[in-house]
């Protein structure tokens, strides 16, 4: 455990934190893409299997059971309880587009053909692109409030310290986990654009964040 | 010395 990667899952348990709480305070799910909370709600699911038959730490433990249970309660929120609220017309992102060749690909590139491994792998791609329908959802309707846009921004955050994170440790413990790194590595990519527009327009300014 | 199949990161 070092700095960045302590910082990267304090980032990343904000962001979903401020989701829920955004949903849950304002009851309404309205700007937010359901498509992209069910893909995290798979992500963990299928790289957390391993709660079952490895054990690390009791904070690697604790995190995973939070993950889960919030990710599972924010797609519960916005498909039942505030179903009304969701702007299905909007979120209108093939996901099986996502789906079919991440599932491919796992298959292909992956470090052992077994079941576990398989999963483990599916959710390291899937998590690199699962923000897509959240970010092609504001890109349509051209805005996005700014609790939203602090949700995408505490999410980028995480991903840039996890890259920081993988820096240390390979000069510090020769750590390299090729299929992680190159993911993140996309992932991060994907949120320069949003942070370009989140620093210039929803710090500066207030309220919504409008596209040009 | 670190296993790759580990996975001990989120």
């Amino acid at each position: 455990m070092n700095i960045f990667r302590l910082l990267g899952d304090m980032c990343h348990l904000v962001a979903i934190i401020i989701l829920f709480l955004k949903i849950w305070r304002s009851k309404s799910c309205a700007g937010i893409s359901g498509k992209s909370q069910v893909l995290f709600a798979l992500v963990f699911t299928t790289r957390y299997l391993d709660l079952f038959t490895s054990f690390i730490s009791v904070y690697n433990t604790v995190m995973k059971v939070v993950f889960l249970v919030l990710a599972y309660a924010t797609v519960y929120l916005i498909y039942l309880r505030f179903r009304s609220t969701y702007n299905s017309e909007s979120d209108s992102f093939r996901v099986e587009f996502l789906l079919v060749p991440v599932a491919g690909l796992s298959f292909l590139e992956n470090y052992a053909f077994a079941p576990l491994e398989i999963l483990w792998t599916f959710s390291i791609y899937l998590e690199s692109v699962a923000i897509l329908p959240q970010l092609f959802m504001i890109t349509k309707t051209g805005e996005a409030e700014s609790i939203t846009t602090h949700y995408l921004f505490f999410l980028g955050l995480y991903r840039a310290l996890y890259l920081a994170n993988w820096v240390w440790r390979y000069h510090t413990e020769g750590f390299f986990d090729q299929i992680a790194v190159v993911s993140g590595v996309v992932q991060t990519i994907f949120y320069c654009d949003f942070f370009y527009l989140y620093f210039t327009k929803v710090l500066r300014g207030s309220g919504k964040m409008t596209l040009p | 010395e670190y296993n790759i199949y580990d996975h001990d990161e989120l």
